[in-house]
């Protein structure tokens, strides 16, 4: 159910 | 070199335990800060950052950093050998193919001594931005744990609504719904007890329930748990211990 989104949709690799 | 001493084993055993499950291989980064550690699993939808501070060392000394790659499985079949109150000190040299465990009991006539295979992870890491978040709920770890594991039962996902009548945890599956809703209920003898929620602006956000029943295997770190929530960014899920910090970042879920 859903989209699930990634956390590289929000945090920049350093 | 590194050296550094636990006096309770259970620390480390613990934070492997809240962990393993969602990472495998990780580097723990040593340096004059103590020993922290940053890990995507491998969907890249949920990140666990720890951190160990100096001050939580009975005896801590790192020259220079140094990252210990760290398969968690095989770490967590060493730690087995430690019992919870033994002395736990961890020893590497500089550049190290191998991490030493010495666990010694505190009638101090058993000394445990083990090394572990130390890997080369090539681990990027992500930056966090500080984030004003739109609802903090602060609440005992082992009702987040219940809430999640009972609404897992019913379905793959929980919408979590935080508004100034409380937060509220529902799902809906297959054989029915459910919802939980906690009010804020600051209990002044124990706080630990209590549910405080701040709130800048409502918050409404769906995520999936498999990880946050993993996340809540850190619940023997802490009998509270931090909830931070904002429209649209990566819910943060805080354990905070005496001397260090377990976090886990989750992305959100969008639609139907």
């Amino acid at each position: 159910t859903g989209h699930q989104f990634i956390l590289t949709e929000y945090f920049c690799f350093l | 070199m590194l050296e550094a001493r636990l006096e309770q084993s259970s620390v480390l055993k613990k934070v492997v335990d809240a962990i393993k499950d969602l990472v495998q291989d990780c580097n723990f980064d040593c340096n004059d800060s103590g020993i922290q550690l940053q890990a995507m699993d491998n969907s890249h939808v949920a990140l666990v950052a720890m951190h160990l501070k100096t001050e939580g060392f009975a005896l801590y000394r790192c020259d220079r950093n140094i990252a210990l790659g760290i398969n968690l499985v095989s770490l967590q079949k060493v730690l087995r050998a430690a019992q919870n109150e033994d002395v736990m000190t961890l020893k590497a040299e500089d550049s190290p193919d191998a991490l030493s465990l010495v666990f010694e009991n505190s009638e101090n006539d058993r000394i445990s001594e083990y090394d572990l295979k130390l890997m080369d992870i090539d681990q990027e890491h992500l930056g966090i931005p500080e984030t004003e978040y739109g609802a903090t709920v602060k609440m005992p770890s082992a009702e987040f744990q219940r809430i999640c594991r009972d609404l897992s039962l019913l379905s793959e996902s929980v919408a979590i609504e935080a508004t100034k009548e409380g937060i509220k945890f529902s799902c809906t599956g297959d054989i029915g719904k459910g919802a939980v809703t906690l009010r804020q209920n600051p209990n002044v003898e124990k706080p630990e007890l209590g549910t405080t929620i701040e709130l800048q602006e409502p918050v409404a956000l769906t995520f999936s329930l498999k990880y946050l029943v993993n996340f809540c295997k850190a619940s023997g770190l802490s009998n509270t748990v931090t909830i931070s929530l904002s429209n649209e960014v990566p819910l943060l899920i805080e354990y905070e211990m005496e001397h260090g910090y377990v976090r886990f970042y989750l992305a959100p879920k969008i639609g139907d």
